[in-house]
């Protein structure tokens, strides 16, 4: 052998490149269809979410995350003394790297524990808001983006986890989703089906709400509707400009000015959904016709994009509004709180669709829109400001993996028949435990 | 806590972000 070995003559003959690529195109098929058989599905054809990692992730899964979190909570909602809480704040923040300079309220004694802290609010005026058309919600770390293929969202280089359970899936009458409708106690409706709303009694003209009085910009026509694009309406182009340019009508009907003075939040709310409106570039009458894709149908010429954003304990925890948008639902997925530091997403596969999370489902200038705040296991509330009802990290029976409770935000808004929000409007927040 | 933002979008857009960046509330993501 050692002689065979040392002596035999090594002669190299040109391979066929043709020979070459076919074993790649074997060798890529072959890991393809190997990923394929490892994705679990059930009855329904929907994967089946399960603990996937490395043997310390496994060892992390087998603790009781849920209740330490709520632990973690309360014992960070204990009210610290007063003459405690200069030091003991400014240490975190010292840990944390937290600027101090940019809290309202500046004097720490007037937070009463740490969890309160932590939930802080930011001046006015201490995150500018940038005039693109996508900004970022939240302080913290980006940790991924890129666009999503075959319904496959990337976590980490080469580790993917499904669209559809981030999202969910619509599954008419599944005994494990609810739906209920989120009541906005507003006396305002849209009369039938003409351009009017209605505010406590008052009718308002859309057209003049929606921005007939800016200059129209030749050539802008709505691009949400192709039954729109063939209207001749025209569209402001800046949204600075169209906001500038609302106004509120005072008369519009048979009411005096002084009758309307009473109704200022309704109007309010009108001109707030009709900037959302004029931002996105829509008309109310036909978004009233539409509602929330699920993301997996995109139209033609758009693609499906995504991103990640870490927030880090010292990070400011609640989120704003991305873009101008109308959020129509929200699933809440109960799950676990496993951390969701950079080093847990390289380790464990499924990260984001085994947490806990909310996810956020609407539509904006170019169509879907989605968001998903993901809870953790030292964050494992999160709070949506327009949605009292929601409640994060509760104990109780659990339901099954995958498994979502829907709410509706239809009557929030009837012009756009959601959640209407600007950008960088607070939306919500994260708490401790 | 992560927030994990999913949406459709012109095939154009762009990013103007890089992984690993620090980001604050309001800041342009992508154009």
């Amino acid at each position: 052998i050692m002689t065979a070995w040392s002596e035999t003559p090594t002669k190299w003959y040109p391979l066929p490149l043709a020979v070459g690529a076919l074993l790649l195109v074997a060798l890529q098929y072959h890991k393809k269809s190997k990923r394929a058989r490892e994705v679990d599905v059930n009855e329904d054809g929907l994967e089946v979410i399960k603990l996937k990692g490395p043997w310390h992730v496994h060892v992390i899964g087998a603790l009781p995350l849920r209740n330490m979190s709520r632990l973690w909570g309360y014992v960070n909602s204990l009210e610290l003394p007063v003459w405690f809480r200069p030091y003991g704040l400014r240490l975190y923040a010292y840990a944390f790297g937290c600027n101090l300079d940019e809290i309202e309220p500046k004097d720490l004694r007037e937070y009463p524990s740490l969890g309160a802290f932590f939930y802080r609010k930011l001046k006015d005026g201490a995150r500018p808001v940038d005039p693109a058309i996508l900004v970022s919600p939240a302080d913290g770390t980006i940790l991924h983006f890129g666009t999503i293929q075959e319904s496959r969202v990337e976590q980490v280089k080469g580790i993917t986890y499904s669209l559809d359970a981030l999202l969910g899936v619509e599954r008419p009458g599944s005994p494990s989703s609810m739906t209920t409708v989120v009541e906005h106690n507003r006396d305002m409706s849209i009369v039938d089906d003409r351009e009017f709303a209605n505010v406590n009694g008052i009718e308002y003209s859309l057209e003049q709400l929606i921005g007939s009085s800016s200059p129209p910009t030749p050539g802008t026509t709505t691009p949400t509707d192709s039954n729109a694009s063939s209207s001749s309406e025209t569209l402001p182009s800046s949204p600075t400009t169209e906001q500038e340019n609302l106004h509120i009508p005072h008369k519009v009907g048979d009411r005096t000015d002084a009758s309307v003075g009473s109704d200022r939040n309704a109007e309010e709310t009108l001109v707030h959904d009709a900037s959302v409106a004029l931002q996105m570039g829509v008309k109310p009458s036909l978004e009233r016709k539409r509602s929330a894709t699920s993301g997996k149908h995109v139209r033609p010429g758009n693609s499906l994009f995504f991103t990640v954003i870490y927030l880090a304990p010292g990070d400011y925890h609640r989120f704003h509004s991305p873009t101008a948008w109308v959020v129509e639902k929200r699933r809440h997925f109960m799950g676990e709180l496993f951390s969701v530091s950079p080093w847990m997403a390289k380790r464990l596969e499924n990260l984001f669709v085994l947490n806990e999370r909310v996810a956020l489902l609407g539509r904006w200038k170019h169509g879907f829109f989605g968001m998903v705040p993901v809870g953790a296991t030292n964050v494992g509330s999160i709070k949506i400001n327009f949605d009292q009802d929601l409640r994060t990290n509760v104990r109780g029976k659990r339901a099954p993996p995958g498994t979502y409770t829907e709410a509706v935000y239809s009557a929030a808004s009837p012009l756009l028949r959601g959640q209407p929000l600007v950008p960088a409007e607070e939306m919500g927040g994260f708490c401790l435990g | 806590s992560t927030i994990v933002l999913v949406f459709e979008a012109p095939s154009d857009f762009e990013f103007n972000i890089h992984a690993g960046d620090k980001v604050k509330v309001g800041q342009a993501l992508g154009d």
